[in-house]
């Protein structure tokens, strides 16, 4: 998984 | 972000700003399906849980803010404010047929069995259902207004913007998530029915009235 938060849509 | 994902989310942010106006202005929320903002509220709140846990940007943050502050405001309107206005009779959708088999579906296919992600799971589902009480109750009542029908426009046309997004980041980021992109299609699909009356009636400045 990568490291940064992966949900960034809305 | 692209293009796309940008006009959906203003075409989406556009549609509760329109749906908050009407029922502030006219003072009423005749017409309009208590059931289907309460679960568009649900669906923000499970779905924007991670403003507590992440921060994407300015943008994500305040638009989830603003999602969240609206959803809720629109639900006061209509079961508080202006109660005297819902037309609790058209709106008789059995959303429990909706949110008993979407929490399920959440349960059994996720990418990742964790509280935040089944939650996340579950809103993505919930939203494609959530304006079933809303299309069911104009098929009732057999017309809406017209402001309803932009209303309904512009959050149709939201997720549809996504699938143009989501094609898009397949595309250039090879970013692909077949949870969203099946739950958005069906979403954008149950829209079909009312976009052809939007653009073949509304459009020519008649008035969205559905064969009873």
């Amino acid at each position: 998984l990568d490291d940064d938060y992966d949900k960034d849509e809305l | 972000m692209n293009v796309f994902r940008l006009t959906g989310d203003l075409s989406h942010l556009a549609a509760i700003i329109i749906l908050l106006l009407k029922i502030w202005k006219s003072r009423s929320c005749a017409g309009i399906s208590g059931k289907s903002q309460i679960l568009f509220a649900i669906v923000f709140t499970t779905r924007y849980l991670d403003l507590l846990t992440s921060f994407i940007s300015i943008y994500n943050t305040s638009m989830k803010v603003i999602y969240i502050g609206c959803a809720y405001a629109t639900v006061y309107l209509i079961y508080m404010k202006f109660r005297a206005t819902y037309d609790g009779n058209h709106d008789s959708f059995r959303v429990e047929f909706l949110v008993v088999p979407v929490g399920g579906l959440a349960v059994l296919v996720n990418h990742d069995f964790s509280f935040l992600e089944i939650l996340w799971t579950f809103s993505i589902y919930l939203e494609s259902v959530a304006i079933l009480p809303q299309l069911f109750m104009i098929s009732k009542t057999g017309e809406a207004e017209t402001i309803t029908t932009h209303y309904l426009f512009c959050l149709g046309l939201y997720r549809a913007l996504y699938l143009l997004n989501w094609i898009w980041r397949f595309y250039f980021e090879s970013f692909f998530d077949m949870i969203a992109i099946v739950a958005g299609v069906v979403q954008t699909v149950l829209y079909c029915d009312f976009f052809y009356l939007y653009i073949t009636k509304v459009l020519k400045g008649k008035k969205l009235s559905l064969p009873a």
